[in-house]
Parts: C-alpha cells; sequence; structure tokens
C-alpha cells in the first residue's frame, strides 16, 4: 500500500502510464482527504485487460470497509466490467484503489497490451449533519445533541435557547439564568415546550426595549405549569415583573391574560421543583411606542399647529396664537412654544396660554391730546385712538399723501404697537400755526 | 410807538418783550424761537463787554404782567453773519434770533408770526402795523402800543436821507415806511419788534421787516431789517437745530 499525502485532489494512475502496464503487479493506494471532507473519485481513462468477473486484471474501489466494485475492460466497451463515468463517493475521508495484474495479457496467442487507467479523486465536503449516526463507526464521532451547523471542511453544534453547549462540543445543558431579548417582539418558552420542562430550573427571561416603547405579552395555548388546588403555586411558578414591580404570578393550565407592562423592560422568572411533567409555557411578545396625551388648547387663540389624530413618543407640536394674540407661559411671554412627547408618555412642557396684545398707554402728544375712539382706556389689539392739536394754536403734520380721515388716527396692531396707517409708530407732530391772532387788531375810527 | 394806540390782549400776540442792553422787541417764531434785532444784543457804539443778560417775557400787553409770567431763558443766540456791531452807520444784516431753552404753549395771547415769501409784501403804499413796548410820547411805555404805517418808496427814503445829509447804510436788506408828513414812527425801544402785514389772501399775519433803525423818530421814516431776504438764513438756523 502506498499513502498519498493528504490534498484536497489529485490524481491516481496505473504504473508506468500511459506505456502498458507490467504484468505480475499489485497495488493499493490510499486515497487520504483532510479531516471533515470526503474522497470522490472518477475514472478519465481506463484500458484494463477484460475478463470474466475481472479474474485477471482489475481495479478494485473501496472505503469505509466497503467495497464499492471491482473493474477491468475499456471505457464505452461491454466486455470485462468498466467503471463509466461512474463517481466514487466515501463516506469518510479515505478511499482504497487497488490495481492488480495478471502474469500474461495475451488473448487468442496475441500479446496484448493494456494502457491502464487514469483516476481524479477531489476532496468533497462532508455534511456532518446531514449524516446519520453510526454506532459501529471505528471513530464514532458524537453528533450534536440539539442543533448542527455544518460548513466546508467541518460543523458545529449549538443548543436551544435557555440551554448551553458543553466543554465537548456536542452535548446541551439547561441555562437560562440570564436569558437576554431586545428585539422588537418575539418569542419565549420554557424549555422543552410544549414538552414537559425540565426540573429544578431558575430560569430568568429579560426583555429590554428601547425607551419609548411599551412591552405586551400574550401567552399561548398550552399553557401548563405545575399547581395545586389550594394552594396557589407551591410548586413551579411563572413570576412577571415591569420595570422591577411584579404584576402577575402564574401557574396552572388556565393561560393568563394578555398583559400590557406599560414599561420598556420586563423579566420573567420561572422556577421549577424537582418533579413534574407539565407542558411549560410559551408567549409572544411586542412593542407599541408610547403615545402622549392628545393636545388641547386651553383657549380660543391658541392654534396647534397641524394637529395629529395621534402622538407618540419623540413627537412635537407647535403652538402658535392668533394674530393680536401673545404666547404666555405663566407670566412669561414666549417667542414660540414647542412641546415634544417623552419616553413616559407626557408632554415636557404644558400647554401655553394666548392672551390679547397690549399696546399700553399711547404716547402723549406735545401740544395735543387723544382720545379713545373705542372703549376708553383699553389698549389691547384693534383698540384705537385719535390724535388732535390744540387747534387754533397748532396744527397737526402728517405726510402730504396722507388721507383726512386716518390722519391722527392710530390703531394698536398685532405687534403690539400703536400705528398709524401712513405714519407708522411714529406719533404726530403739533406745529404752531403762525399769523392767526384770535383777536386780531381792528380799527374802527377813520 | 409815536402816534400809535395801546393793543389789546391778542392783538399782536407774537410779541416779546426783552431786556438785554435796554428796553427792546422780538417776535416769536414757531415755539421757541424769537427773532429781533442782532443791535439789541451787540449795540452799536457800546464801550462795555457783550456780557449781558438776555431776559425775554412772552404773552401779555402789560410790562408788569408779561414780566410776572416769567423770563424765558435762552439756550442760544445766533447773529446774522453780516451784522457789524463797530459800524455806527451800518444796519446791515441787522437780525438776530433767540433759541427758548423751552417750548411756549402757545394760547390766545401766544401764537407765532409768519415769515413773507414774495416781494408784494414790500409794495409801495402797503400799509403795515408796528409794535412795541418802546418810548410813546416822551415816556417808556408801560403797555403795548402799536401804529400803523405805510411801506415807503425807496427813493424817497434814500432823498431823505441824502437831504439830513447822512451817510448811513440803506441797503437792498432794508426798506423803509413811515413819512415825513406823519406823526406815527416807532422808535427807542421797540427795536427788534416787527413790521407786520396783514395777508388777505391768506389771512395770515406776516412779518415783513425788524424795527432796526431811524433818524430820531417821529416826522420821518423808518427803516427795517428786510426779512424776505433772511428767511433761507432763518430756516437754516432753525433747522440746524
Amino acid at each position: 500500500s502506498i499513502f498519498i499525502p493528504q490534498k484536497l485532489f489529485g490524481e491516481v494512475t496505473s504504473p508506468l502510464y500511459p506505456k502498458p502496464y507490467p504484468n505480475n503487479f499489485e497495488r493499493t493506494t490510499v486515497i487520504t482527504v483532510p479531516q471533515g471532507y470526503r474522497v470522490k473519485l472518477v475514472f478519465w481513462q481506463f484500458n484494463l485487460e477484460p475478463s470474466e468477473g475481472c479474474f485477471y486484471d482489475y481495479v478494485k474501489i473501496s472505503a469505509d470497509k466497503k467495497n464499492l466494485g471491482r473493474f477491468c475492460g475499456q471505457l464505452g466497451s461491454p466486455l470485462g466490467n468498466p467503471p463509466g463515468k461512474k463517481e466514487f463517493m466515501s463516506r469518510g475521508n479515505k478511499m482504497l484503489l487497488t490495481f492488480h495484474t495478471d502474469f500474461s495479457n495475451e488473448e487468442n496467442g496475441t500479446i496484448m497490451f493494456y494502457r491502464g487507467f487514469l483516476a481524479y479523486y477531489q476532496a468533497v465536503d462532508l455534511d456532518e449533519c446531514a449524516s446519520q449516526p453510526n454506532s459501529v463507526e471505528e471513530d464514532p464521532q458524537p453528533w450534536c445533541q440539539h442543533l448542527c451547523h455544518n460548513y466546508i471542511g467541518g460543523y458545529f453544534c449549538s443548543c436551544h435557547p435557555g440551554y448551553k453547549l458543553q466543554t465537548d462540543g456536542h452535548s446541551c445543558q439547561a441555562e437560562c439564568s440570564s436569558e437576554l431579548y431586545t428585539e422588537p417582539s418575539g418569542y419565549i418558552s420554557s424549555l422543552e415546550y410544549p414538552k414537559p420542562y425540565p426540573p429544578d430550573l431558575r430560569c430568568n427571561y429579560s426583555i429590554r426595549v428601547e425607551r419609548g416603547l411599551t412591552l405586551h405579552l400574550k401567552f399561548l395555548e398550552p399553557f401548563e405549569i405545575d399547581d395545586h388546588q389550594q394552594v396557589h403555586c407551591p410548586y413551579d411558578q411563572l413570576q412577571v415583573y415591569a420595570n422591577g414591580k411584579n404584576i402577575g404570578e402564574f401557574c396552572g393550565t388556565q393561560r393568563p391574560p394578555d398583559l400590557d407592562s406599560s414599561s420598556n423592560a420586563v423579566d420573567l422568572l420561572f422556577f421549577t421543583d424537582e418533579s413534574g411533567d407539565s407542558r411549560g409555557w410559551k408567549l409572544h411578545y411586542t412593542t407599541e411606542i408610547i403615545k402622549c396625551p392628545q393636545p388641547k388648547a386651553l383657549d380660543e387663540f391658541t392654534i396647534i399647529q397641524d394637529l395629529q389624530p395621534q402622538y407618540q413618543f419623540r413627537d412635537y407640536f407647535i403652538a402658535t396664537c392668533k394674530q393680536g394674540y401673545q404666547l404666555m407661559e405663566g407670566n412669561k411671554m414666549l417667542l414660540s412654544f414647542t412641546a415634544v412627547c417623552q419616553d413616559d408618555g407626557t408632554w415636557h412642557r404644558a400647554m401655553p396660554r394666548c392672551k390679547i396684545k397690549d399696546c399700553g398707554q399711547p404716547r402723549s402728544l406735545p401740544n395735543g391730546d387723544f382720545k379713545y375712539t373705542t372703549t376708553k382706556g383699553v389698549n389691547t389689539y384693534q383698540a384705537s385712538i385719535q390724535y388732535y392739536c390744540h387747534e387754533p394754536y397748532y396744527k397737526m403734520l402728517t405726510r402730504a399723501e396722507s388721507s383726512e380721515s386716518a390722519r391722527g388716527k392710530y390703531t394698536c396692531t398685532a405687534q403690539g404697537i400703536w400705528k398709524n396707517g401712513q405714519e407708522g409708530e411714529k406719533i404726530p407732530r403739533c406745529l404752531p400755526v403762525c399769523g392767526k391772532p384770535v383777536n386780531p387788531v381792528e380799527q374802527t375810527q377813520r | 410807538i409815536i402816534g400809535g394806540q395801546r393793543a389789546q390782549l391778542g392783538n399782536f400776540p407774537w410779541q416779546a418783550f426783552t431786556n438785554i442792553h435796554g428796553r427792546g422787541g422780538g417776535a416769536l417764531l414757531g415755539d421757541r424761537w424769537i427773532l429781533t434785532a442782532a443791535h439789541t444784543l451787540y449795540p452799536k457804539e457800546h464801550d462795555s463787554p457783550n456780557n449781558a443778560t438776555v431776559d425775554v417775557f412772552l404773552g401779555h400787553t402789560s410790562v408788569e404782567e408779561i414780566m410776572k409770567l416769567g423770563n424765558h431763558p435762552i439756550r442760544r443766540v445766533s447773529i446774522h453773519p453780516d451784522y457789524r456791531q463797530d459800524e455806527s452807520n451800518n444796519f446791515e444784516g441787522d437780525i438776530a434770533l433767540l433759541e427758548l431753552e423751552n417750548s411756549v404753549a402757545l394760547g390766545p395771547n401766544l401764537l407765532p408770526i409768519c415769515l413773507p415769501d414774495n416781494e408784494t409784501f414790500y409794495d409801495n403804499g402797503l400799509m403795515g402795523y408796528v409794535s412795541g413796548f418802546g418810548i410813546t410820547a416822551e415816556r417808556i411805555a408801560s403797555n403795548l402800543r402799536f401804529v400803523r404805517l405805510p411801506v415807503a418808496r425807496r427813493e424817497a427814503c434814500e432823498n431823505w436821507l441824502r437831504g439830513l445829509k447822512r451817510k448811513d447804510v440803506f441797503s437792498q436788506s432794508m426798506f423803509c415806511a413811515g413819512d415825513p408828513s406823519l406823526k406815527q414812527d416807532s422808535c427807542q425801544g421797540d427795536s427788534g419788534g416787527v413790521f407786520a402785514v396783514r395777508d388777505p389772501n391768506s389771512d395770515r399775519w406776516v412779518a415783513t421787516g425788524i424795527v432796526s433803525w431811524g433818524i430820531g423818530c417821529s416826522r420821518g421814516y423808518g427803516f427795517y431789517t428786510k426779512l424776505l431776504n433772511y428767511v433761507d438764513w432763518i430756516k437754516k438756523e432753525m433747522e440746524e437745530e
């Protein structure tokens, strides 16, 4: 036997190939590929002396202690038993190829020359996960107790949630003391569900989602935890905590009601005693974004821009006032107002109010005065006053293009300023009237 | 005021009573300016320093009452640049403005007079009124008086001066009023007051001149600063403030 060094591919030929092979020859070639692979072999050239049952010259293929065939003849010829295009596959990483020739190659007194064979082999990944375990194997491979994951050239095992892969890399032991779930939704169940859960469990399943989300739990059927007729959950218990606060302890066969935790952090503690064959529990958890109360204006002058049917975490709204009104937060005047929905479902600022703009007392007019054309003493938005000069000694000076009706008339604007349509904010001026004595000289005697 | 009569309250509400280097007059412009003659502030042939106090009174026809109403402090004095204090016979630029520290409240006894805007106010024979607290019948007046005088022909006034062999300057920035045949005239103490004309078109009283100088008083021409020539200067002085 000759051992070919471990390679991923190679070729095997008869001696002296492509020259005719010698007589009286036998050799076994051991083809080996790396662990985790199988051997695949095909013949590209095959030219041996044909014989009944390949008695004289032959190639024998075997692997995994099994004979895969004995071959002679020529490819494409019915004589003998040529291998054709057949692919020979091992189950392990070895294949044996035996080449045997007898003492002569003579046919009807004529010496025949046969060139032999050329075979190619390659390493093919062994899918350990698909193979069935065989207790009589020479080198028994322990398969995965729970989950098997194949890769080229190897495999590895993993365990179901709640179990921990042991150091042997194959077996799984219950371990559920710190299971963490962070996805927005998912399923959690007791170990082995719906098969009976193991005894002596101290499981802790924690759900932690982003703040601003609230968790909803929905238990599925079947729900089965050991219980007692008279005593509440003495053997096994499933306890549910939301933000550290206990919101329920469950056992028995009655599926718990749907739970709204009002929290983004839920813990499920599952304790089991040393015996029992209840099937356990399973729940589906989902999240919902926290919502804030619908904003409502406190008075008829406040406007909530783009009012939405619903507001949730991180949403905001802007409040403004109708024209002529001022945003107030308590006693403080605001230039603008925005409120943001917080992760606890409250607005970060209370709704403001709108107070009517007040222009204040009108400025006094030197050498003149003013009177209210609206309610006396009221200086709020849309109030109106009329300035006048002390005639006939003074006369109001206004722009040339200003109309008589608008002269001296000021209105409290939405900006909180007294304004005239032409003069703007500037109050008019009263200028002296010259050359108009009230009592001009008049002489009588002539 | 020679040959005139007592003014009533409200007849000449622009009349100011000044006491600077003696008694003088003035006229209210707007509500914080007093128009007067420069020589009341800087008299000619004045030896002592020009640091007299400027006392201005407004709002009455009685000297006693006008003083009781209180003086009006002056913020600024503005003398026309053409005025020459050192030239005794030259009253060119005899015009000044006094800016009051505080605006006055106008009323029936205190109103401003207007300024002229064309030459028709100086037409020969146009009648005007001169008012003042100056000498009357050789006595210092204790009440405001006024006299009505005609604007005279320039040539006549020139001839009259020449006849008196006077070398006084009678420039285009002056005009003359009165007549040698008339008793009526302004006199010492009236300087600074205005020659006022009633404009029939606008029904306004317009100050066309300032009582400036003359040769004695009565039976002669009086000479007045021609305000039309100084309106631009007045506006400029007022606008600067």
